[in-house]
């Protein structure tokens, strides 16, 4: 027998709490399922209509807007203190449709489609002429970029050997010829000189270092400049009976920088 | 006896509103 298309129930205002609660959830469910790149943000709410589901609940079928913030999925910032990148920075928007099911009060995506766009060349000039653009992570300045911020961090941290995980943005300059690529670093299980094989060396598990690194061209050599941001795991909370103090439950990030004349 | 003038931007009553607010700002 032919079912018939279930009726919408409603078409609820963008802004009602219930859809919020449910855009909430997509946001998480969307960020949870991310392996690289950056955390995202809700940004406003474009359609909402909500069907009735057998043999109970509501499900709300959803269009929702997001923007790409500074934060990498590896990061633990609660996304709450994430900020979102500024045009300035070339802006990157996600568009998700989403079925999400309301429940006894609870809400859960039942599927979510995403699609992320870099805001348009023509935006970020209008804004800022001189801001640099995105590029492609496997055009050859870029990843010259991130060898050579790698390779300045390094000689300057050679207590751990560190590997590339990820590129995860680069900007290339209209004006000035310089690069700024930001990156992401694991310490592994290997001394400070590495192994013979470094495929043989593993990353710590849970240990990251969010890393960005400008290169610039100058006078037939370049200017290299690179922090990172490592963050350390947590420690667990000392025992009452624990006779030896220990570090304090959550030590704060590690920044370190080199140059900005290192190379 | 005069109407009262039309509020812009004010929707009829029952019409849903959407897209809802920007948070950030529109890309």
């Amino acid at each position: 027998a032919r079912s018939h298309p279930l009726l919408p129930l409603r078409d609820p205002d963008c802004d009602d709490p219930d859809v919020e609660l449910a855009a909430m959830e997509i946001t998480q469910h969307v960020n949870s399922q991310l392996q690289s790149g950056y955390k995202y943000r809700l940004n406003q709410i474009d359609k909402v209509r909500v069907y009735p589901r057998r043999p109970a609940g509501e499900v709300y079928v959803m269009e929702v807007d997001m923007l790409e913030t500074t934060c990498h999925v590896m990061d633990k910032t609660p996304l709450e203190n994430c900020t979102v990148r500024q045009l300035a920075e070339h802006a990157v928007e996600g568009d998700c449709e989403a079925s999400v099911l309301k429940m006894d009060g609870q809400y859960k995506v039942l599927n979510v489609k995403c699609e992320s766009n870099p805001d348009s060349a023509e935006d970020v000039r209008k804004v800022c002429p001189q801001c640099s653009l995105l590029a492609p992570l496997n055009d050859t300045r870029v990843v010259h970029a991130v060898e050579a911020s790698l390779a300045a961090f390094i000689s300057q941290n050679q207590s751990t050997f560190y590997k590339l995980l990820e590129v995860s943005r680069a900007q290339i300059s209209p004006i000035q010829p310089s690069v700024y690529v930001e990156f992401v670093i694991a310490p592994t299980d290997c001394g400070p000189k590495g192994a013979d094989d470094p495929s043989s060396c593993h990353p710590l598990t849970d240990q990251y270092g969010f890393c960005k690194g400008t290169v610039t061209k100058k006078d037939g050599g370049e200017d290299v400049a690179v922090s990172c941001t490592i963050s350390v795991p947590l420690v667990p909370a000392p025992q009452p009976d624990e006779a030896v103090p220990t570090p304090a439950a959550a030590e704060p990030d590690v920044a370190i920088a080199a140059g900005p004349d290192v190379a | 006896g005069l109407a009262a003038p039309a509020v812009p931007g004010a929707a009829a009553p029952g019409v849903p509103l959407c897209p809802g607010r920007i948070r950030h700002f529109k890309v």
